[in-house]
This record gives C-alpha cells, structure tokens and sequence, in this order.
C-alpha cells in the first residue's frame, strides 16, 4: 500500500547528495541540509537559477552587487571549483567546509595561502603581497605613504622567506602562521556550527532523514 | 613598523564571509 503523499522537490543544477557531501567535510548531514536552504537564498538573489552568480556573492558580502573587492573576487574564483563562472551548491558546501571550526588547520592555512597566491604561480611574491595591502588600504580608506607600506611588507617578507629565494613558498607560509595563528582568524567561521538553528525550515525539505 | 602584512590584510570585508549569513 502506497502513500498517498509524495514529496517532489526540484533541486538546483549542483545539487549534489547531502550524505556524500557531509561524508567529505566536516558538516554533519542536517547542516548540509541547512547551507542548502541558505544556497537558495543566495543563488536565487539576482538570477534564480541555483548558481551563485560573482553579482549575487558580492550582493550577499556588502549588499551591493556592484561593489568590487580584490579579496571577494578571491575567494569567489576558489569556491568555483570547476573555474565555470559560477559557485554550484556542491562547490559552496565543500568551500565552506574549510571554515568549519571543525575543519584541520593545515587546510585553512592551504586555502589562505592560495587566496593570497594572486597570480596563481605557486608562490606568494613580494609585489602581490603589497598589491594586496594596497588594496585592503584602499578599501578602508586608511592612507599610509609608500615608505611605510614598503617597510611593512619588507618586514613581514623578510620574516617569511626565511629560504631568502624572493618568494614565500606553502611551507614558509605554514611556519608563519603557526608563529602568528591570528593570520588565519577569517579562515573559521563560528556560525557554521549553528547552521541548522539559522536554517530550520531544511527539515522540511531534507530527503535524509537523519539519526545523527 | 610592527605591522604584519598579512595580518592587515585579512581584516578585509570581501574576507568576511559571516555576512553570508546575515539576514538581508
């Protein structure tokens, strides 16, 4: 005997099984369950079609689509996994999963060191390091001259290329952070744990039932 | 200076992802 009751969900174009995601981060299957309804708040903010579009991520960051940051369009190109254009949910789960408190540092830092690897060359240079606290200074509207800013990033290139090549590698970059863990103090985020307390409606959309 | 660039970096906005999660 059948039920008379059948629920039909339509899922986005990323969708991917909450159990195989949750096997491979650090959520649990109900959290997924939860990013999941906070998926489809975001990629349904400018074009509803379950990808978050870089407008819609700017949107969500500043409340302003327009509005650009070096630092965003960063970690917008990393959560795009697949390098399409666009953050599908399996991407944004498996992104997001770094900033789990729960998630090993040595991937926080791995992430970190990518985000900040401009030019994607395998290495943090001492010219994207100061194209990137020249950009932080625009952004907050603090004006130091040039000498301070090249002292700065002298001082803190000096201290990390402790191989004194030019360049600071992964392994250089590990040693700093560990030396100054606050580096990384963005790299976690604590909300990611109560989830499923901002999300509760995913109980009446999981598929999963959960005996977590 | 005592500033790490590193550091003065990460206090970006555009790195601040709890706005995700912030009701709009």
């Amino acid at each position: 005997m059948g039920c008379c009751y059948s629920k039909k969900v339509i899922r986005t174009p990323g969708y991917k099984d909450p159990t195989i995601l949750a096997s491979e981060t650090p959520f649990t299957v109900s959290e997924v369950e939860a990013l999941y309804e906070l998926f489809k708040k975001l990629s349904s903010a400018i074009i509803n079609d379950g990808l978050i579009h870089k407008e819609e991520f700017q949107l969500a960051l500043f409340r302003n689509s327009k509005r650009k940051n070096l630092f965003a369009d960063r970690i917008f190109d990393l959560f795009d996994i697949k390098r399409n254009g666009v953050i599908e949910f399996g991407e944004f789960v498996r992104s997001l999963g770094v900033f789990h408190p729960n998630a090993p540092v040595e991937d926080k830092i791995k992430f970190a060191y990518r985000l900040y690897d401009l030019k994607q060359t395998g290495f943090i240079e001492r010219a994207e390091l100061k194209e990137m606290v020249l950009a932080l200074l625009r952004e907050s509207d603090i004006v130091l001259s040039d000498d301070v800013v090249e002292a700065i990033v002298d001082k803190t290139f000096s201290e990390a290329d402790t191989k004194g090549d030019g360049k600071i590698d992964l392994d250089e970059f590990m040693d700093m952070v560990k030396n100054h863990p606050m580096l990384i103090k963005n790299m976690t985020l604590p909300y990611l744990k109560d989830i499923t307390l901002a999300f509760p409606s995913f109980i009446f959309n999981a598929e999963v039932e959960n005996i977590e | 200076y005592n500033l790490n660039a590193f550091d003065i970096i990460s206090y970006s906005e555009g790195f601040d992802l709890s706005a995700l999660f912030e009701e709009k």
